[in-house]
């Protein structure tokens, strides 16, 4: 072998271009047809599965969700007064957290869970004078605008933006049971409106003037509360329907709408701008995504980016793989496969969503206006993925539909486990 | 745990911050 490899002696012949040519057209067509490759359902749907190297499919073999649920518990353990100051401050050196931020002493934290969910000094998040703001402390892992109905993970991967959000299912296909819920409302001149204590601008909430008539961007200033012409109105108690569909795995709660606003014939002149479906995008107007992701020692309560009305949540019950950079530069479709809530709404330029995604060690998601929702319990089996869970907040208030936010309210947060 | 806003702007929409950039709460994201 040796001696052949030494002296048999190498002849080269020109390629004629033409199979050159050929061959480059044949490794650009597999190359595409490889981006292409989806799975679709029977009624032409994407089903998205578990893709990536070797390593993520290892990962994707482990019991994910009881891992969380078992981390999640022994977080939950109070801790001895004595452990407490130490055990934070070790935990805040070890993972970058701001202990100068806190409100509370650190004895007070009863567990490293209810350390992880705390709460922050007021005034240490200004609040800029922007449209758009950061829901939450972290890193941004990526931006950009969607074309196609496609979401770009990473660069040249994609996922679709029908799988993270949901997508509509007919009416016939749900049935009703019982949810409650409770309003006090109040309407100042038709242009502000309290709701449940908090005072909202209905037109930087729908993007007109109580008239009707479309209004400039740009924020606005709540109106000081005048006893003049302010009607009140107030209901307790009314109840609301939520459905499950035939198959056992979507459901929507529905509001019985007994309007506040109709009542004080407010509704009639209020115009709605935006639109809570992606379906529906503006001559004029994209759409956009960032995505942050929370570290470990991060504050790990979330805020409102802007002033939105959210008009349902979406809740997929998923896996709970990692959501770190490297996660989700191995594993393509990590926020369509995990855990989640997608909140949906509207805001003054037309549809608005947020979607909180869970994660091994922090798989509970916590909404503070939707008591009714409960993250990481149960198995997945019996959710198929891209399956969902909808309540509707038309009950939150009927003036706009939805519950109201105000650009970094607080709105909820994650939970260890 | 991650985050992911989805939403519709007027096309002058830019958002004002870099991949990887560390940001916290009210921070801008984005303008008009």
């Amino acid at each position: 072998l040796a001696n052949a490899w030494k002296h048999t002696p190498t002849k080269w012949y020109p390629l004629p271009v033409a199979v050159g040519a050929l061959l480059l057209i044949v490794i650009q067509y597999r190359k595409r047809l490889g981006e292409r490759e989806v799975y679709v359902d029977e009624e032409g749907h994407e089903v998205v599965k578990l893709k990536g190297p070797w390593h993520v499919h290892v990962i994707g073999a482990l019991p994910l969700r009881n891992l969380s649920r078992v981390w999640g518990y022994v977080n939950s353990l109070e801790l001895p007064v004595w452990l407490r100051p130490v055990g934070f401050k070790l935990y805040g050196w070890a993972f970058g957290c701001n202990l100068d931020e806190l409100e509370k002493d650190l004895k007070e934290y009863t567990s490293l869970g209810d350390f992880f969910y705390r709460k922050l000094k007021d005034g240490v998040r200004p609040v800029a004078d922007v449209v758009l703001v950061s829901p939450a402390d972290g890193k941004i892992l990526h931006f950009g605008t969607i074309k196609g109905g496609r979401v770009e993970q990473i660069k040249g991967s994609t996922y679709s933006l029908e799988a993270l959000l949901g997508r509509e299912i007919p009416d016939s296909s749900r049935t009703q049971v019982a949810f409650p819920t409770r309003e006090m409302a109040e309407v100042d001149d038709k242009e502000f409106a309290a709701i449940n204590g908090i005072e909202y601008s209905l037109h930087e909430l729908l993007g007109t003037n109580a008239k009707g008539s479309p209004t400039s961007s740009g924020t606005s200033t709540p109106k000081p509360e005048s006893s003049e012409g302010k009607t009140t109105a107030t209901k307790f108690g009314e109840r609301t329907d939520a459905s499950v569909s035939q198959e056992g795995s979507i459901s929507e709660v529905v509001a019985h709408d007994t309007s506040v606003a109709t009542q004080m014939g407010v509704r009639p002149t209020l115009e709605r701008r935006g639109s809570s479906t992606i379906n529906q995008v503006k001559p004029g107007n994209g759409l956009f995504f960032t995505v942050i992701y929370l570290a470990p020692g991060d504050y790990h309560r979330f805020h409102s980016p802007t002033a939105w009305v959210v008009e349902k949540r979406r809740h997929f019950v998923g896996d709970l793989f990692s959501v770190s950079p490297w996660m989700a530069k191995r594993l393509e479709n990590l926020f369509v496969l995990n855990e989640r809530v997608a909140l949906l709404g509207r805001w003054k330029y037309g549809f608005f969503g947020m979607v909180p995604v869970g994660a091994t060690n922090v798989g509970s998601i916590k909404i503070n206006f939707d008591k009714e929702l409960r993250t990481n319990v149960g198995s997945r089996r019996g959710h198929p993925l891209g399956t969902y869970t909808e309540a509707v907040y038309s009950g939150a208030s009927s003036i706009l539909d939805g519950q109201p936010l105000l650009k970094a309210q607080e709105m909820g947060g994650f939970c260890l486990g | 745990s991650t985050i992911v806003l989805v939403f519709e702007a007027p096309s002058n929409f830019h958002f004002t911050v870099t991949a990887g950039q560390k940001v916290k709460v009210g921070e801008a994201l984005g303008d008009i």
